[in-house]
């Protein structure tokens, strides 16, 4: 049996809404250690990997490794259902063919059920090495998110440039150019608003406006986002979830013709 | 325009 009990459904409804406009479905791995979820968009340009803990959740049971087909637009369907305040279980027998959804009210007095049916998927895992980065930045997320809404007026890429000045991101496009330059601020009030920059080596890489603007969805789940680069890689953006894990979206970046 | 690279030269390479 599995069964993971989360007393904030609202962190799973922000999760969903972090990937609903990359992925169509994706398969849910669940063992003992928690619930991991890597997939690529259809275009196979970026990919989300996602990792909840069975120790972030309130209540988990897994007495088997499950490997569960969902449909995300179903599943956030779902999801919008469920009461800001509510409760949520996600439940799922051995050798299952769906999973259920349990929502309960605070106070207990309104318990709903959604069953959803798993779909079968030809899913390769790719393995993601540890690279180090010549460039780490966390800044504030909606920062972040502003600059990718900002900038994505100007041009289809944006240009993500680190010296030891700062971060400049640059878009130009046929109605002119724009660029915003951050520099460190560790002295920030508070924590969540500080820009701390860790650099190696300079560099500057080009990512596709479309996915950063879907990767700052997940706003939402925190204040801070963490951007890792290096020279020819696949740029990482990662948001912590709480206490519980992360969601990690990698993209491939441009290269000039 | 750059070239949109994929993922999956990246996991060849790594």
């Amino acid at each position: 049996m599995f069964e993971a009990r989360l007393v904030q459904s609202a962190i799973l409804k922000k999760v969903l809404d972090a990937v609903k406009d990359l992925l169509t479905e994706a398969t849910f791995e669940c063992s003992d250690s928690g619930i991991q979820v890597q997939a690529m968009d259809s275009a196979h340009v970026s990919l989300v990997s996602l990792n909840l803990r069975s120790d972030g959740f309130d209540k988990y049971r897994c007495d088997r490794n499950l490997s569960m087909g969902m449909s995300i637009s179903c599943m956030s369907k779902i999801l919008r259902c469920a009461g800001a305040e509510d409760t949520v279980t996600l439940r799922a027998w051995d050798n299952p063919e769906s999973i259920t959804f349990i929502f309960e009210s605070p106070n207990k007095d309104k318990l709903a059920e959604y069953e959803m049916k798993l779909i079968n998927m030809d899913q390769e895992h790719l393995g993601i090495p540890e690279t180090s980065y010549s460039c780490v930045i966390k800044m504030p997320s909606g920062e972040f998110s502003r600059i990718c809404r900002d900038l994505s007026q100007f041009g289809e890429s944006i240009t993500f440039a680190c010296s030891k000045e700062g971060i400049k991101f640059s878009a130009s496009g046929d109605y002119g150019s724009a660029n915003i330059k951050l520099v460190q601020n560790t002295d920030a009030d508070k924590e969540e608003e500080a820009v701390v920059i860790d650099m190696q080596e300079p560099l500057k890489l080009t990512f596709a406006c479309r996915y950063l603007n879907c990767f700052v969805k997940a706003g939402p789940l925190c204040n801070q986002v963490q951007l890792s680069m290096s020279d020819d890689v696949p740029l990482v953006c990662e948001y912590k979830i709480g206490d519980i894990g992360h969601i990690k979206y990698y993209l491939a970046p441009k290269i000039d013709d | 325009a750059p070239k949109q690279r994929k993922m999956r030269e990246f996991f060849v390479k790594w």
